[in-house]
């Protein structure tokens, strides 16, 4: 028995909403701990992890491990019949091929539930290397959805580079080219609005503007957003989800040939 | 010019 009750239904109405563009469908692996999601979008450019911890829930319950493997279209018909302050329980039996969803409304006077069939997908899990990242950006997320909107005006690409002093972020096309940059923060009086910089070496990668712009459908879930960047390996952009997880995008540099 | 690198090459399938 899965049972996993959430008191914000609006929280995974926006994970969804974070995923739904890159992913067509997904297993969501429930365990004990919580619920698990590893994807790569079908190009194998990005991946998205995403972790809802169970002591995140209000209830959670699941007795046996199971994978649900999810049509996202689907999942996202279902969930626009939720109201944003709905309470939203997910219910599943042991090796059942549907899943429930149920709404109620926060006076408890409205409920509604919804079975989906559930897909067999096959799995195929990546090993994430432990990485000692050599920056470690973080800035305001609606900021780095404006910057990466904007600079795609430019171009395909984004060019990343972080140094001590702070980081830039450049695009160059046919109508002519583009820079923004961030210094860090002097005061931090209002901690969501910060840029800080964690810095052991400069840092300057490609990538491309179409698969950030995905990521940044994950600004509503948190105010900040986390880059974690090394020479060559694959930037992690990182959105915690309040109190109960996080999402984290993998996005493979351009590569200089 | 660049190309668009894989996360095949920096993942490993488990």
């Amino acid at each position: 028995m899965f049972e996993a009750r959430l008191v914000q239904s609006s929280i995974f109405k926006k994970v969804l909403e974070a995923i739904k563009e890159l992913l067509n469908e997904a297993t969501f692996d429930c365990s004990d701990s919580g619920i698990q999601l590893q994807a790569m979008d079908s190009s194998h450019v990005s991946l998205v992890s995403l972790n809802l911890r169970s002591d995140g829930f209000d209830q959670y319950r699941c007795d046996r491990n199971l994978s649900m493997g999810i049509n996202l279209a689907s999942m996202t018909k279902i969930m626009k019949c939720a109201g944003n302050d709905d309470i939203m329980t997910m219910k599943a039996q042991d090796n059942a091929d549907s899943v429930t969803f149920m709404f109620e409304s926060p006076n408890q006077e409205k409920m509604s539930d919804y079975e989906m069939k559930l897909m067999n997908l096959d799995q195929e899990h990546l090993g994430i290397p432990e990485t000692d990242y050599s920056c470690v950006i973080k800035l305001p997320s609606a900021e780095f959805a404006r910057i990466c909107r904007d600079l795609s005006q430019f171009g395909e690409s984004v060019v990343i580079s972080c140094t001590k002093e702070g980081v830039k972020f450049s695009a160059a096309g046919d109508i002519g080219s583009a820079n923004i940059k961030l210094a860090q923060t002097a005061n931090v009086d209002k901690e969501d609005e910060a840029v800080s910089i964690e810095m052991q070496e400069k840092v300057s990668l490609t990538f491309a503007c179409r698969y950030l712009n995905y990521f940044t459908k994950a600004t509503p879930l948190s105010p900040q957003v986390c880059l974690s960047m090394s020479a060559e390996v694959p930037l992690v952009v990182e959105y915690k989800i309040g109190e109960i997880g996080h999402i984290r995008y993998y996005l493979a540099p351009k590569i200089e040939e | 010019t660049t190309t668009q690198g894989r996360l095949d090459s920096f993942f490993k399938v488990i």
